[in-house]
């Protein structure tokens, strides 16, 4: 569904954001 | 089986699509999506996290949206 690729999307930036 | 997967996430992928073309986080989700490469959200997630961190590629916002790119 779209509602977990969002999820998806915000934990994936999550990460890179700790990165980054 | 039928749940062997006809998708694979690797860094070579990921390089692949980065020098096609910018991408944004869910661009890059939907060309692995948990169905076509039978990992979970979690795992995927994990994954492509490290393998953006190997590549570190450029960002640039288009639409108020960070895209990452490669070049070659």
């Amino acid at each position: 569904s779209s509602s977990e690729a969002d999820e998806m999307a915000a934990a994936l930036e999550a990460e890179l954001n700790d990165f980054m | 089986t039928p749940s062997s997967s006809d998708v694979q996430l690797t860094e070579d992928a990921v390089r692949r699509y980065l020098i096609r073309k910018p991408m944004t986080t869910k661009d890059l989700l939907k060309k692995f999506q948990t169905k076509r490469t039978g990992l979970s959200s979690e795992q995927t997630v994990n994954v492509l996290a490290q393998i953006l961190k190997r590549l570190n590629p450029e960002r640039k916002m288009v639409n108020d949206k960070m895209h990452f790119y490669l070049t070659e």
